[in-house]
C-alpha cells in the first residue's frame, strides 16, 4: 500500500476501497487545506465522499468538480485523483491557481456513482447506472446523468428501466444525485460546477433538454473555446464544443442543466479523450496525458470564474 | 462476473440523415442488447456501438444491406479487458 500521496501511482487504475484510503491519506497530509464531507450515502450504503480544498473564510464562492458519474468511465475517476493531488501540490507555486483558492473554495467528488464503480471491478466492467433494483423489472439501475430536475422525463432519455438512459421514476430519485442537490442548496455560493465524463473529446455547456440557448450562451461558449484552446496546447487532443443539444443530441435530466437552473452560470460538461480506439477501456498510460491536459481546461474554466464574480 | 467473449464495437460513421436515422432505429431493436458507447448525434460523427456475440451477424448484415459503413474498432472485447485486468494487478504488485 502506498505509504503517502506522494508514492500513490495515478498512472493507474485503483479499485474503490484504494480511492477512499488516497482521500484519507490527502487529507491527512493537508489538515490546513482539505477536508472530506460526506454529503450522503450511495443506494448499497457507501459514502459519498467530497474533498474540500479551502484556504479560510466561511461559505466562500465555490467550484465543483465531480468524476465517474457514469461509472465505466474510469478515467474520469483517475483523473479526479490527479487533480486532488495537482491542487494540493500547486498551492502556493502556481500563482493562478493560489489567487483562486484564497479567494474561492474547490469541491471534487470523485466517486460519484461507488456503488456502479464497484460493480466495474467485480461483476460488470460496462455498468454505467446506479445500482438501485428498479421495482417492477429484472433490471437495475438508473442513469444519473438523466435523473435530475431539468426536463425529466422529457425527450432525451428513455422511460424503460432496462435502458442505459433510464431516468428513473422521479427527479433526484437516486440519492447519488439528490445528495448533490442537496449539497449544493444549502452550499448556496457555487459559482462553477463542471461534471466530467468520457469519452468523445467535447466540452459542453447547457441545455440538453431543450433548443432553447442559454442567456449566458456567448460567455460560455467563448470561455469553452478557450478552455479546449488551452487543452489542446498539450498534446493536441482536438475537442469539439458547444451546448449539448447541438453538439450531440437532446438529453434531459442532465446534471448541468440543473445546476445551471440553480444560477451556477460557470456549468459544464466534459467527455474526456479515447484519441485512439479504446472507447472505455483507455490503456492505463494515457491517464495522466489525459489528466494534465483535462487540467489546462479546468484551470481556464476556474480562472474565468475567480476574475468575473457575479 | 458478466464476461465479454466475443463482443465487438464496431464504428459507424453515418454519411447522411438517411443513415443516421437507419442507425437510431437500431436503438429501438432492444433483443440486439446493444449498447451505444458513443451515441448518434449528426453526420459524419461516428457512432460506436458495443455488438454482443448473438447479434453480430444481423447487425453487420443490416449495416451492410443499408450501405452504412462500419470498422470493426474492438475485435473482442473481453480480450482488453483481460489485458486491463492484468495491468492493474501486476501495477499493483
Amino acid at each position: 500500500q502506498p505509504r503517502n500521496t506522494d508514492s500513490y501511482d495515478y498512472g493507474r487504475y485503483h479499485p474503490i476501497n484504494e480511492i477512499y484510503d488516497f482521500q484519507d491519506m490527502l487529507v491527512a497530509e493537508n489538515p490546513n487545506m482539505v477536508s472530506k464531507i460526506v454529503i450522503g450515502q450511495s443506494y448499497e450504503g457507501r459514502p459519498l465522499n467530497v474533498l474540500k480544498f479551502s484556504t479560510g473564510g466561511t461559505n466562500r464562492p465555490a467550484i465543483w468538480i465531480d468524476t465517474g458519474i457514469h461509472s465505466r468511465e474510469w478515467v474520469t475517476q483517475a483523473s479526479g485523483q490527479w487533480f486532488a493531488k495537482k491542487i494540493v501540490t500547486d498551492y502556493g507555486r502556481d500563482p493562478t491557481l493560489t489567487a483562486i483558492l484564497n479567494k474561492m473554495d474547490i469541491f471534487l467528488e470523485i466517486v460519484t456513482n461507488p456503488d456502479g464503480y464497484y460493480y466495474t471491478h467485480n461483476n460488470n466492467r460496462m455498468w454505467r447506472k446506479t445500482r438501485k433494483p428498479n421495482p417492477g423489472s429484472n433490471c437495475v439501475g438508473v442513469d444519473p446523468n438523466r435523473n435530475w430536475d431539468a426536463g425529466f422525463g422529457g425527450p432525451g432519455a428513455s422511460g424503460r428501466p432496462c435502458s442505459e438512459t433510464y431516468h428513473g421514476p422521479r427527479a433526484n430519485s437516486e440519492s447519488e444525485v439528490k445528495s448533490i442537490v442537496d449539497f449544493v442548496k444549502s452550499h448556496g455560493n457555487f459559482k462553477a460546477f463542471i461534471s466530467i465524463h468520457s469519452y468523445s473529446q467535447m466540452l459542453l455547456y447547457p441545455y440538453g433538454y431543450t433548443r432553447t440557448p442559454v442567456k449566458d450562451q456567448a460567455e460560455l461558449h467563448s470561455l469553452a473555446k478557450k478552455a479546449i484552446t488551452d487543452l489542446a496546447s498539450l498534446y493536441g487532443t482536438r475537442y469539439r464544443y458547444g451546448s449539448i443539444i447541438s453538439t450531440i443530441y437532446q438529453a434531459s435530466g442532465g446534471t448541468i442543466d440543473w445546476t445551471y437552473n440553480q444560477g451556477i452560470k460557470y456549468s459544464y460538461t466534459f467527455e474526456l479523450r479515447d484519441t485512439g480506439r479504446y472507447g472505455f477501456i483507455l490503456p492505463p498510460s494515457q491517464i495522466i496525458p489525459t489528466a494534465q491536459e483535462t487540467w489546462l481546461a479546468l484551470m481556464a474554466i476556474m480562472d474565468h470564474t475567480y476574475k468575473n464574480p457575479y | 462476473k458478466e464476461t465479454f467473449e466475443g463482443h465487438q464495437v464496431l464504428r459507424i460513421v453515418p454519411k447522411d440523415d438517411v443513415q443516421l436515422s437507419l442507425i437510431k432505429d437500431l436503438e429501438d431493436m432492444i433483443e440486439f442488447e446493444l449498447d451505444f458507447w458513443r451515441g448518434v448525434t449528426d453526420a459524419v460523427t461516428p457512432v460506436d456501438i458495443r455488438v454482443p456475440f448473438h447479434s453480430l451477424q444481423t447487425v453487420k448484415i443490416y449495416l451492410e444491406t443499408q450501405g452504412i459503413e462500419y470498422s470493426t474498432m474492438i475485435e473482442d472485447l473481453q480480450t482488453m479487458l483481460d489485458d486491463e485486468q492484468e495491468e492493474m494487478e501486476s501495477a499493483a504488485r
